[in-house]
């Protein structure tokens, strides 16, 4: 049987990678709470919709392969929104 | 576009760049010539100018890390980020920094320096990230099949320009002084009752009305208005324009300003200009023109000078004679000094300070008395 936690742990390491790029270019703060009742709610789901809007994505709030395409790409270090 | 919190800018034209160490994937020729035109894509639409230093403190300087390199922002090994930069200030802001862990080169494959340096660079004057994606500006690297079609976009030039207004006039020109000095005429206002205007075209289904150092642009089909910087079109014609008009059968609006006068098709302004404006058959006495329409149906152009009118024949390409003749006897009710002009539907229609006169020329009369800036919708 596929290992139920490997895929969790996929879907961590996204998160991760998600919460990292939010944290170094749209001022996600550091201790943000991941996980929320509501999943289309809270600082994170909030900041995946700034960060898809600012880069010109569907905005859809959800870690979506084109999203993790994106934040994958070589990119500038300066921040996309004001630090 | 945006800029970084406060706008900092530099308070001066004239900037220093160095290129403090070097990256071993490139030849030392290759560095230099990448930063040099990077800042000059820059230099072309600003009034600045950028002079390198080979030692000492330079107000941008360049320089190659890897990891943790003194300024709390460790670059992060091969791929993701690329580089960074700070925008314009003391010390360590306006540098540019560029990660060694990259493969950097000058062609399309790898990590091409000039394309990130354009970028950094932008950042090294006071640009912030763009969310345009065709900006220069955009914060994901977007390499380029052919790098001679690199462009600064135009959010890019507005983005730039509204930091440091459009380049002056000609190298000879003094440079723009100090920021206590206005960078032009304030932005005029769409709908001040007392708006007039320098020039009016028609352009490709577009009519331009332009003022000081910007022009509207008005679209017939979809009745778009959109405000742009004449540089951030045609960098290298002149504000305070005296007159404009097209020709529709050559698909080119001919701009006119003291003696001299451009042809520009579109976006590019024609070579072989500026041309003297007695190449068209006008007398030495005449030193510029107010205004000019073309009637695309009769195939010719006036040209208004004051109270008097010269028409020329678009087919034969000269002025015609028997003139000048007064405006007043051959266009009744257009008794004061004109602007502007343009004709559309069938009407000329005539700017004079803060009125427009819509003129039917085969009923020979004015048939309304507008408000020069009626187009706006104000």
């Amino acid at each position: 049987a596929y290992p139920l936690d490997g895929a969790a742990r996929g879907e961590d390491t996204s998160m991760d990678l998600v919460q990292q790029y939010l944290e170094n270019y749209y001022n996600l703060p550091k201790d943000a709470k991941q996980f929320v009742r509501r999943k289309d709610s809270g600082p994170v789901v909030k900041k995946i919709r700034e960060m898809q809007k600012f880069l010109g994505l569907e905005v859809t709030g959800k870690l979506d392969s084109n999203t993790l395409k994106v934040i994958s790409k070589p990119r500038c270090g300066v921040p996309d929104v004001g630090h | 576009f945006s800029t970084f919190l406060g706008t900092p800018k530099w308070r001066k034209t004239q900037l220093t760049y160095r290129i403090v160490n070097y990256t071993p994937d490139l030849p030392r020729d290759a560095v230099d010539s990448a930063i040099e035109r990077a800042l000059q894509i820059w230099e072309e639409v600003t009034p600045l100018t950028f002079s390198r230093m080979d030692e000492g403190e330079a107000d941008i300087m360049i320089s190659f890390a890897v990891r943790e390199h003194g300024d709390f922002s460790p670059f992060d090994g091969p791929g993701k980020v690329l580089a960074h930069a700070y925008p314009p200030g003391q010390g360590i802001y306006g540098d540019a920094h560029f990660d060694d862990d990259e493969q950097w080169t000058k062609e399309t494959a790898g990590t091409n320096l000039f394309l990130v340096a354009a970028h950094e660079l932008g950042h090294s004057l006071g640009l912030f990230h763009s969310a345009n994606t065709e900006a220069v500006m955009y914060p994901l690297y977007k390499s380029f099949t052919d790098l001679a079609q690199f462009r600064l976009s135009q959010d890019d030039v507005d983005g730039i320009q509204s930091l440091y207004g459009p380049p002056s006039a000609s190298p000879d020109d003094p440079l723009v002084p100090t920021e206590s000095a206005p960078l032009g005429p304030e932005t005029p206002a769409m709908c001040d009752p007392a708006l007039s205007f320098d020039a009016v075209s028609t352009l490709r289904g577009e009519v331009l009305f332009f003022k000081d150092r910007h022009f509207w642009r008005k679209s017939f089909r979809t009745h778009e208005l959109e405000f742009h910087l004449i540089s951030s079109f045609w960098p290298s014609l002149p504000s305070d324009m005296d007159a404009a008009y097209e020709v529709t059968s050559r698909d080119t609006v001919f701009i006119f300003k003291g003696n001299q006068f451009w042809g520009v098709r579109g976006g590019e302004v024609q070579a072989g200009y500026p041309r003297s404006i007695h190449t068209l058959g006008f007398p030495p006495t005449v030193k510029k023109i107010d205004a000019a329409i073309s009637d695309k149906d009769k195939k010719k152009t006036y040209f208004f000078v004051e109270d008097k009118y010269w028409r020329f024949d678009e087919k034969r390409q000269s002025m015609e004679p028997g003139f000048p003749r007064q405006i007043a006897e051959d266009f009744p009710g257009v008794d004061t000094k004109i602007d502007a002009a343009f004709e559309a539907f069938g009407f000329f229609y005539f700017f004079s300070g803060s009125s427009q006169l819509e003129f039917d020329p085969n009923a020979k009369k004015v048939t309304h008395i507008l408000k020069s800036n009626s187009w706006f919708n104000c």
